[in-house]
């Protein structure tokens, strides 16, 4: 499975469409304090399949919609999808061994998330699946948000087993 | 249960060793089953000694290498199941220039061993210059995130508004 | 005990509310007593907007902006009661290039008005080029700390052993 | 009250002798990881009379004293002094406001610590109260050790509130 763009429309600070490209060895992400870098990263776990509003650093998941700034309004609602290349692997969920796959995940403020596959809705069970069985997924250890390694070092030995059965 | 985890911690312990040397430029360092017997039950502890330095804990290392062998930690774990991507947040911010250096030679090496596409998001001028292509994060209009792929000099005018 | 308390909130809001307008180069902020009415059992919430954005709990800000506004948060208590010594260790980690820039111009007036002298360990070159002097740590002998007063290019090749 | 200099002898990383001259205005400090910045902190905190051996990060107040290399032996006895100028100020200890005063700590392995001040014996007590008249001390909230914004932070509002007590 070889991951090949994320598009984000709504979701946090990126209310216009953007595309983040994701290509071959190593992608520099740079900018500003508090310009969006480490909402990429959210997008990342949440189109995943993340059911934790607080690992999206907010207290419902409806904090991840466009909340307005002083020139613009609030969303309605907020879309991340993730497009992949399957290199012809088979697909768990019975979707036809197609190159290119899509999965999407949309919410609506106020109504909870529906997720898509190559456009057809999809249960977060079937999604999160998808991703394990490709060894990844929306709290895999080697996505690490801003501040986690420093929480890895501060853990008591029992907390870090956790990564130790990830890899078992 | 038993049998799997026991071989999880023998993978993860022997590519630990290996990525502690490599991150540090020597040194040695093992992980081990701490509080019990019982490897289901038993709690994950680093001990490491960077070069010249004697074997501890790892809450007795000094930040920046605190940070460096959490980092081996992480990349030994992902050896035993490589990850089709893998997204780092900021991890090189206490790492001083040589450590950066050979933290992105390590990276490299990944990318290139297993095909695993790397996002790292970093303020290191260091960094950057290691990556093979950069996107910037702007906020030309106040609290709206735009992307766009940069080349080193612009990312470098980014991360540098002034 | 209660008046007393008041008074010192009053005060570092007061403070608090000027450094993050400096600190953030606008927006606004102020702090707020949570969870009691009584001042003696309250606990201390941030409430920031940084320039262009909406109000919000500090939990909600990115990295740096939360790093920033700590920061304001503390001179504004050490503007209180102005201590002899400040000593900060590499608290500008997260912070980009303007806003390190923005972090050192306070320190300057902040010791220029109170004349506190400040002790500021960082990695940051910016950082390094704002100081009035500067001392390398290094071990040269494995183990072995030593101190030598530097000069920038030195302490640039201290920071960049490779 | 000024600080004017630290001193340190056996004390972690520093077994041979060093000194950090505090002058007015702005001195960094610089140098690669693990070299031994955030050890100076620590001494500052140490000699100011700081009780508690995990904020030295260490399990007792013995790990304070230089515990060897592959090269050099462990040694016996830790000590920082700290040079002050106070500028005419009565002392609160009945010292004669004597320009020049000079705070010590010394720390022998398994006996545990002495202070003096100007040579004179003192309690750990004298010498925390000298600092908190001058508006510091080991626990000041004008000194932030590393990561310790990162708990400030994290921290709940009610954990916070200690810092409005100390401006109180
Ligand atoms: N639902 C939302 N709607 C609009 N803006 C949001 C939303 N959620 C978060 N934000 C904004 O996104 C910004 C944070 O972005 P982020 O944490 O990605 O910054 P960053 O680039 O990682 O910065 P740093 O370098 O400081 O870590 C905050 O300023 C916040 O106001
Ligand atoms: N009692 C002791 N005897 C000898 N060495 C010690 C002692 N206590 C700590 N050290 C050593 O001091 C080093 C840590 O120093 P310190 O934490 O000051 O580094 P630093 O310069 O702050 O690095 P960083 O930039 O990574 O934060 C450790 O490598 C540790 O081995
Ligand atoms: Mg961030
Ligand atoms: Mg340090």
């Amino acid at each position: 499975l070889r991951f090949v763009r994320l598009h984000l429309a709504g979701f946090k600070s990126f209310v216009d469409p953007a595309d983040l490209l994701i290509e071959s060895g190593l992608t520099g992400i740079v900018g500003p304090n508090g310009c969006g870098k480490s909402n990429l990263v959210e997008a990342l776990r949440w189109v995943m399949g993340e059911s934790s509003a607080r690992q999206m650093r907010g207290g419902e998941m409806d904090d991840v919609i466009f909340s307005g700034t002083v020139d613009r309004r609030a969303r309605e609602f907020a879309e991340v999808s993730v497009e992949l290349d399957t290199a012809g692997q088979p697909l768990p969920i019975g979707l036809p061994a197609n190159h290119a796959v899509v999965v999407s995940r949309r919410i609506d403020r106020g109504r909870g998330s529906l997720y898509r596959v190559n456009g057809k809705e999809v249960r977060a069970r079937d999604v999160q699946l998808l991703f394990a069985d490709a060894q990844t997924g929306a709290r895999s250890s080697a996505i690490i948000s801003q501040g986690q390694i420093g929480s890895l070092i501060a853990a008591k030995p029992q907390e870090r087993r956790v990564l130790l059965e990830e890899a078992a | 249960g038993r049998r799997r985890l026991m071989a999880a911690f023998t993978a993860a312990d022997r590519h630990f060793r290996t990525l502690f040397t490599r991150l540090f430029g020597g040194g040695r360092a093992h992980l081990a089953l701490a509080d019990s017997e019982n490897p289901l039950e038993a709690g994950l502890e680093i001990m490491a000694s960077p070069p010249g330095k004697r074997l501890q804990a790892l809450s007795l290392l000094s930040g920046g290498e605190q940070t460096l062998a959490a980092l081996a930690l992480v990349f030994a774990v992902f050896l035993c199941t490589p990850a089709p991507v893998c997204m780092l947040d900021e991890v090189d911010a206490p790492l001083d220039d040589a450590n950066v250096d050979r933290f992105c030679a390590l990276l490299t090496e990944l990318a290139g061993v297993s095909g695993t596409r790397f996002l790292v998001v970093t303020h290191h001028r260091m960094t950057m210059a290691r990556m093979d292509r950069l996107f910037g994060v702007t906020m030309a209009e106040r609290g709206v995130s735009q992307l766009v792929s940069v080349d080193l000099a612009r990312a470098e005018a980014l991360a540098d508004p002034a």
